[in-house]
């Protein structure tokens, strides 16, 4: 199983959108594929059509319990028969506290997920828009990050901030982590502001920076609203497609392993 | 001086942008106005065209150190007169588990501010897209919140989430905490998503949610850039005069007590 945690601590730059997007695309190819809500917002769950508030279980009671198991806690998708679900909702919020006097607290969620290894290609984990003991769980567990970062002003501070904490965690606790990319999202074709952070991107870090950028596309606004990801709810809109692309310039670089 | 915190655990709402320029509005009209980031990503202390990891002190050092003052920190707003800062950086993401740490934790802000009312009519607090001690924080020491609320799906299910904790804080910290009003940001004119949503806030929470409504507008996110608040860089465009009739919602109808 190779993880993917996608991780930024600035706020609405596309994590969900990307996280939801990413594991029903490659569900859709046939890729057996678990998606993890990491985010007391639950709003990956929403993506998928449950409701967060009405779960007996989440990834909370695996992670707080141990040993206990994730398999139990996991919803198949409606609409995807490879893609399952590790829901979260507000209580997981009630999981810092409880992991920060756990021995191993950096590596809860790596554990949880070695178990289930066998039974899945592909995990994309969601994050919360902040770098505390949940997100650094995910950093942890996952083979590589992806980061969705706005076109916008405030986003290209952020990214220092990420890479810093990538460092810290390389050497601290998991010294195979790596950027998998730097993904451009929200991108404005009609804006100066937007093509200038873009090109600064891209002059900063080069081929960090995906070739494939995610622009502003409704259908990927709208497609949570129908409890849906946008590769079911409209599979040719161009949002659909540009995360299509990325899908394409991830499994072929790097075969699963 | 009456406080304000802008609060939203959703990320990417126009917390950071309605702060910021909140505060400038004010000042511009000569209230002596006190903006305080409590956001380690430091953005309203960029906004105002500083460099937070330049800062030797900031908003931490005054909360970690009692009985540390605020006056020492502040920093006097380059265009503003009647505008001080008290600034963040990245190192503010250490000061969660300090003050776990502390006796009375949640109202270690409010003693600060308490300590430097007399010397400003108004102060706005930008909070980190995050429910934790920080941000609990600064609705312990606001008299009341205002909640940017972007007008799509997500950014629903996060508001009730926004009521039931100052619920909690209402009844555990601050009885006298109060919602002033839900801000909506970012909005389209020209989607259906976004009309839809505006309609649902305002049959929701009716008298609520602000008349003035904040539609997306390049020069809001042009600003940052150029280390001004929108109210000096682009002061004839709409979203100044957006910002600048929200002030007159928030003063017209109650007079600085
Ligand atoms: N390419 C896009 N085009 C149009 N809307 C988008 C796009 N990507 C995301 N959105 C919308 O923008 C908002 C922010 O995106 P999203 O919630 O995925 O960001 P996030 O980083 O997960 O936010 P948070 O920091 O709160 O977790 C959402 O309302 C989402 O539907
Ligand atoms: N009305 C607007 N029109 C255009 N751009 C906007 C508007 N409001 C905010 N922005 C831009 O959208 C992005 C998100 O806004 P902002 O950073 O203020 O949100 P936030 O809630 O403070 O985010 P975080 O959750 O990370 O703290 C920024 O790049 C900002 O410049
Ligand atoms: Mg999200
Ligand atoms: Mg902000």
């Amino acid at each position: 199983m190779k993880t993917t945690a996608i991780t930024n601590q600035k706020g609405g730059c596309g994590k969900t959108t990307t996280a939801v997007n990413l594991a029903a695309g490659l569900a859709g190819r046939g890729y057996r594929t678990l998606l993890v809500d990491l985010d007391p917002q639950g709003h990956a769950t929403l993506a998928l059509g449950f409701q967060p508030d009405a779960l007996e279980q989440t990834i909370y009671e695996a992670l707080v319990n141990p040993p206990a198991l994730l398999g139990p806690i996991l919803l198949p998708s409606s609409r995807l028969p490879t893609l399952q679900l590790a829901p979260a909702n507000v209580l997981l919020s009630g999981a810092e506290s409880q992991l920060m006097r756990m021995d191993g607290r950096e590596y809860v969620l790596r554990r949880l997920l070695g178990e289930i290894a066998g039974n899945f290609d592909y995990c994309v984990i969601d994050c919360s828009p902040s770098l505390n003991l949940l997100t650094l769980n995910a950093m942890v567990a996952a083979d590589e990050l992806i980061v969705p970062v706005q076109t916008q002003y405030y986003a290209i501070e952020g990214l220092r901030q990420v890479m810093e904490t990538v460092e810290v965690i390389r050497e601290r606790f998991h010294p195979n982590l790596y950027i998998r990319g730097i993904l451009l999202t929200l991108v404005e074709r009609q804006t100066l502001l937007s093509r200038q952070v873009e090109e600064q991107m891209r002059a900063y870090f080069g081929s960090l920076v995906f070739r494939t950028v995610i622009h502003r596309n409704v259908r990927l606004a709208e497609a949570p609203s129908a409890g849906q990801t946008v590769m079911t709810y409209a599979p040719q809109s161009f949002g659909a497609l540009e995360y299509q692309s990325l899908i394409d310039e991830l499994t072929y670089e790097s075969p699963n392993c």
